[in-house]
């Protein structure tokens, strides 16, 4: 789901309009051009909705967001781009059809930890890196 | 609806096929062939509520470290006499470096007795064999709860000592190797906790060679104790003081996903 972490009461089902997930949207960027441009999303992983608490003891989900946005050029500040970035629009230029323009996607990740039961009830705790979106930008 | 919205989020809803897809992918990231089915439902046992405090020990300095992958650990030990089995500094300082920690149900536990001279025991038994592949120990500690005893042995002295057992006769005591060994008050309670790193890389290495560990205990002047009587909780005792094991890891080779 995408709301915020203490998400609506009515969880299994999706929210009935775009309405509440766009106010998340835009409470976050005052001007609407900006809106387009790459940037980091709220997405909330939940073991619980997937029914895994059997298993899972914890955490119960994480917040593991996700990038979106324009990557258009002019390239500017707030789209976190890459130096090589520029490179990679110049050769989308001449090459539109084949060369994609610079992607947003995440620039810097975390590692979430998980402690589950194995089918022995032995129990793991393990550290999984590059779990959780902590910068997108264009690249 | 205002079709100026550029990010509506749900543009469809995933099919069942690619439901389960997404969740096989999901678990094979957790490195895991399929949704695991624990049969004993035991969160309030000692064993997962010591992994509970470690696992909330990394959460408190998840995302620390220069590439925000890293854990450090201002973790203050507290060694607990009632409460769950809380981790020790030096269980934190193993924390630091483990990639992995698992604990290890208890499978069988004997109270054994022999004659002549008399001697007691007790003898554990602990599967290592399902831990991922690609992982050594780094560490690992046998963890057993003492309760308080009354009276009968005040100010008395026991020495607890833990064995592996090298190779089994019938009728006749196992040839043992010396582990480790307490010595503590006849009154006193709480964890102890015995290192058994050397051993559990041995049983890894040779899981026929794992024959299980063996307890005993005696006083100063060599008279042979029940366990039970001298307050060792076993596997029938309080569900959040049960003996377990704990072994922590270290990934030995870098984890690439397996094709699906």
């Amino acid at each position: 789901s995408t709301g915020g972490k203490q998400r609506s009461q009515n969880r299994s089902k999706p929210p009935k309009n775009q309405e509440a997930l766009r106010v998340t949207n835009v409470a976050e960027n005052s001007s609407s051009d900006q809106r387009q441009a790459c940037k980091k999303h709220e997405l909330y992983v939940s073991f619980r909705d997937l029914g895994w608490q059997d298993w899972i003891i914890a955490p119960e989900g994480y917040a593991a967001y996700y990038c979106e946005g324009e990557c258009a050029f002019p390239l500017n500040s707030y789209m976190n781009a890459t130096n090589h970035a520029i490179v990679q629009t110049l050769v989308h230029f001449i090459n539109p059809d084949t060369v994609p323009k610079p992607c947003c996607a995440p620039t810097q990740l975390n590692a979430i930890s998980v402690l589950y039961f194995d089918d022995s009830s032995n129990v793991i705790l393990k550290k999984y890196r590059n779990m959780v979106v902590r910068a997108c930008g264009c690249h | 609806l205002d079709n100026e919205v550029h990010s509506s989020f749900i543009h469809r809803r995933l099919r069942s096929q690619e439901r389960r897809e997404m969740q096989r992918e999901i678990l094979s990231i957790l490195g895991l062939p399929h949704r695991p089915r624990p049969h004993l439902q035991g969160k309030h046992n000692s064993a997962p509520m010591f992994m509970l405090d470690l696992y909330n020990a990394m959460a408190v300095e998840e995302g620390g470290g220069p590439d925000g992958q890293g854990f450090s650990y201002p973790y203050k030990a507290v060694f607990s006499t009632q409460g769950p089995p809380l981790a020790s500094l030096q269980d934190s300082r193993f924390l630091t470096d483990a990639d992995m920690v698992m604990s290890f149900v208890n499978l069988v536990e004997h109270d054994k007795e022999f004659f002549h001279p008399r001697y007691h025991h007790r003898e554990f038994r602990f599967d290592l064999s399902k831990i991922p592949e690609g992982e050594a120990v780094t560490a690992a500690e046998f963890r057993i709860y003492k309760d308080y005893i009354r009276e009968r042995f005040d100010n008395q002295t026991f020495r607890i000592r833990v064995y592996q057992v090298l190779q089994e006769h019938l009728g006749r005591d196992s040839d043992l190797f010396l582990l480790d060994s307490r010595t503590l008050w006849a009154s006193e309670e709480g964890w102890l906790v015995f290192d058994i790193t050397a051993t559990s890389n041995h049983w890894v290495v040779n899981p026929r060679h794992n024959l299980g560990l063996q307890l005993s205990v005696e006083t100063l002047d060599g008279q042979s104790i029940n366990p039970k009587l001298a307050g060792l909780v076993g596997r029938h005792g309080p569900q959040n003081k049960q003996p377990f094991m704990v072994a922590f890891f270290k990934a030995t080779e870098v984890h690439l996903r397996s094709i699906r």
